[in-house]
């Protein structure tokens, strides 16, 4: 005969915070002060406990309909299941890439997936100049095509070492070791202490450490 | 002189990496 434990009903996708925090750089209350806002994003439009990419987008951007490649990579590499939608899990585990105290080779890795957009295991020269076009594009600025060019060539062969047309993660680890400040983007000082930054969530937070 | 950015350092500039966005209140 089973057990019928009851517990205050979480979400769907929602895992025990000691787990998550085991397996992120994320103390037990970040991880509950994270559930606060993940219950925030994940209800703004749908109430299913579960963050859509409009929700996403509207966060972001303030707008759901605000289209952005990068965002959109974003969210598929948040999106671990590939089931359209981002989970509790997924969140924290996604987010913990972005801590200050993440080690670095992951950050390295994790952009390299993010670059990756046709996830062949390259970066391929196409797909940094549809990035660059993309940046572009969003910043409203306009180069001309032989300028993005030159930029994308040199960017290029700095990278790509052994000059076989694709960056594969070996040269990626290299290049940013190189130049570190091309994953500053990949670190979020406000994940530092998340319960500090938002005292309002530790009121209501299940876990004392 | 715009031919000696970085494209992965533009790129990276991208508003989308704001994700601090995600904690406004």
């Amino acid at each position: 005969m089973g057990c019928y434990c009851s517990k205050p009903e979480k979400t769907p996708g929602y895992e025990d915070p000691v787990v998550l925090a085991a397996e992120t750089p994320f103390t037990v209350s970040e991880v509950e002060a994270l559930y606060e806002l993940f219950k925030k994003l994940s209800s703004s439009i749908y109430d299913d406990g579960l963050i859509h990419k409009e929700e996403f987008q509207l966060a972001l951007f303030r707008n759901q309909n605000k289209k952005n490649l990068f965002a959109d990579r974003i969210f598929d590499l948040f999106d671990v299941k590939r089931n359209g939608v981002i989970d509790f899990g997924e969140f924290v585990r996604s987010l913990g890439f972005f801590h200050p105290n993440a080690p670095v080779e992951d950050k390295i890795a994790f952009a390299f997936r993010l670059y990756d957009l046709r996830q062949t295991g390259f970066i391929e020269r196409e797909e940094l100049k549809e990035m660059v076009l993309a940046l572009l594009h969003e910043s409203d600025l306009l180069l001309s095509d032989d300028v993005v060019e030159a930029i994308v060539d040199k960017t290029f062969s700095d990278a790509d070492k052994k000059g076989d047309g694709r960056i594969d993660q070996q040269e990626w680890k290299e290049y940013v070791l190189k130049h570190p400040t091309l994953i500053k983007n990949m670190t979020l000082p406000y994940l530092k202490d998340i319960t500090l930054a938002f005292p309002s969530f530790v009121m209501s937070s299940e876990v004392e450490d | 002189k715009p031919t000696s950015m970085n494209a992965f350092e533009l790129i990276s500039r991208s508003q989308s990496f704001n994700l601090e966005n995600l904690f406004e209140k």
